[in-house]
């Protein structure tokens, strides 16, 4: 019960780049879903290629990451995600309960 | 014994409340209610024990990498309030957008008042509960969910019209549009005649044995913020600050930035030409934004403060369990970015407050009421102590089983791994034994 929990979020987008129809794509334009996990240490976000006719998401199509090390960056302003190893941090990611 | 349930939702409320630590906002009710209640202060998306593996049967062969992601609640309207009030993620739900009605797209998903309903409930909608339209297939999950149809005030009907009055003397439909309530349609705002409905709506229900369910959506802080002109006063411009980072990060990957495109789309927005996708809007109006939206708090927070005098009033407060929560959050400026279209803390944090008579709080019968009324604009800012509170991360689809579990019913279980098939099951936790357990670490 004492255990740190996670929690997830996820966001849809439609292209890598601002567009007008980046707030809200419709289903069929939905090209990346960007999937958040957060613990009360940071904030890993992944943003993975998105197929919506199946509804699968891609984790070897990688379109960008955010790393943010909330007691220092309580903001979320510093992403140091590409000052870490990838597969490292898919590794830990695999290790959660 | 079986508890009433009043359940109050914000639409597009961050975690902007004096119970959250905000020292700017004037929101007394609810942190009076805060209280006298257990306050989840992590309150972001989903967490889930159970780690649901989807991906496997894509990754390279090879591989013997497992990635699981449990994929949870998305930072949108619709999607965020169907998954909410059917306990279960986005994943299950398919919803990524507000044009599918759950139980046409997905599944027969039984909602938490439905499941009051079931229960002999009489169970009552006033104001934005589910989102309307195709969402909930234009009835607001009426029969399903509802014993009655939902309410929904007429006033609305006048929100993305021309209503706010301009520089030149005209009306336009503007982000920005504090208003004289008295010349507005009906002398009336839509949260305000929620409130009417929902007050009467209790007076029906006072005498009944029959317990109830009545949710309560209120429309503000969503944009545009028309609200009585009254509420600005609270914060004056010249005291108002940008947000402490209101620039884009530079290592912010281009698909993670919003380009809040629902509000630039308002007149007042339009005019000042900001360029897309990254602005920055003009600092001074970044200042009005967040003082309407301040305001916008203020007056909603008036709102549930009547609710509560009501229930507290007719003798419930003692028999009725109260949550009141948003259905996802707001960006003020933070990293260049306004809105809620993004997975930025500030857009997924939202406030969670259980209010549970007997359990988090004990009614003195013979002392002064539970709820007393504390009018923002002409009282000073009480202070109250805070002290049932969980730092851990919960998540909304939690709500369901723990409302159903406190209100005396039995939670819903827990849904499989593959729940499409299943009506009645929770992807969400049962917070019951926090509200006895002392949080450690």
């Amino acid at each position: 019960q004492d255990e740190e929990a996670i929690s997830f979020s996820q966001y849809p987008r439609p292209a890598d780049t601002p567009q007008v129809n980046s707030d809200l794509p419709d289903l069929k334009d939905i090209k990346i879903m960007g999937y958040s996990l957060r613990s009360r240490d940071y904030r890993y976000t992944l943003w993975l290629g998105f197929n919506p006719k199946t509804f699968k998401v891609n984790v070897s199509d990688v379109h960008a990451g955010e790393l943010y090390m909330l007691a220092d960056d309580p903001g979320q302003d510093n992403n140091v995600y590409s000052d870490f190893e990838p597969s490292v941090m898919l590794t830990k990611m695999a290790s959660l309960p | 014994e079986r508890r009433n349930v009043l359940f109050i939702m914000a639409d597009d409320l961050r975690t902007s409340l004096g119970c959250y630590g905000d020292s700017v906002v004037k929101s007394p009710n609810i942190d009076q209610l805060a209280s006298k209640s257990k306050v989840f202060l992590n309150a972001y998306a989903q967490v889930s024990w159970c780690c649901i593996c989807l991906c496997s049967e894509i990754l390279p062969r090879g591989n013997l990498l497992k990635l699981c992601f449990v994929l949870s609640q998305q930072a949108v309207c619709a999607p965020s309030r169907t998954s909410m009030l059917t306990s279960r993620r986005p994943d299950t739900t398919r919803l990524y957008d507000f044009k599918s009605y759950w139980r046409v797209h997905s599944g027969n998903y039984t909602t938490l008042p439905q499941y009051f309903k079931s229960q002999g409930y009489f169970t009552m909608s006033v104001g934005k509960v589910f989102h309307p339209g195709i969402a909930s297939n234009h009835t607001d999950d009426y029969p399903y969910s509802w014993s009655i149809p939902a309410y929904h005030p007429a006033s609305f009907r006048y929100e993305k019209e021309k209503m706010c009055k301009g520089e030149d003397g005209k009306l336009h439909a503007n982000l920005l549009c504090a208003v004289n309530v008295t010349q507005q349609p009906g002398g009336t705002l839509p949260d305000m005649e929620s409130t009417d409905e929902a007050v009467r709506l209790l007076k029906t229900r006072a005498n009944d044995d029959v317990p109830f369910f009545l949710a309560v959506g209120f429309h503000k802080p969503h944009i545009p913020f028309r609200i009585p002109q009254e509420y600005l006063g609270l914060y004056p411009i010249e005291q108002m600050t940008l947000a402490p980072d209101p620039n884009v990060p530079k290592l912010l990957p281009p698909v993670a930035y919003n380009p809040w495109t629902d509000v630039r789309k308002r007149d007042d927005v339009q005019k000042l030409n900001i360029s897309f996708p990254y602005g920055p809007i003009p600092k001074d109006f970044q200042l009005r934004i967040r003082q309407h939206y301040y305001a916008a708090v203020s007056y909603m927070d008036a709102q549930v403060g009547r609710l509560l005098r009501t229930l507290d009033e007719l003798g419930l407060a003692n028999s009725t369990t109260v949550v009141f929560t948003s259905d996802h959050g707001w960006s003020l400026g933070e990293h260049g970015e306004w809105a809620k279209y993004s997975n930025f803390d500030v857009t997924t944090h939202v406030p969670l407050i259980f209010f549970v008579p007997g359990v988090t709080s004990c009614h003195d019968q013979l002392r002064e009421s539970t709820f007393p009324f504390i009018d923002p604009l002409t009282q000073s800012k009480p202070i109250f102590k805070i002290d049932k509170v969980m730092r851990n991360m919960v998540e909304l689809v939690d709500v369901f089983p723990t409302v159903s579990y406190m209100a005396g019913l039995k939670a819903p279980q827990p849904c499989p791994d593959i729940s499409f098939q299943k009506e009645l099951c929770t992807e969400g936790n049962n917070l019951a034994y926090t509200f006895q357990h002392q949080e450690q670490g």
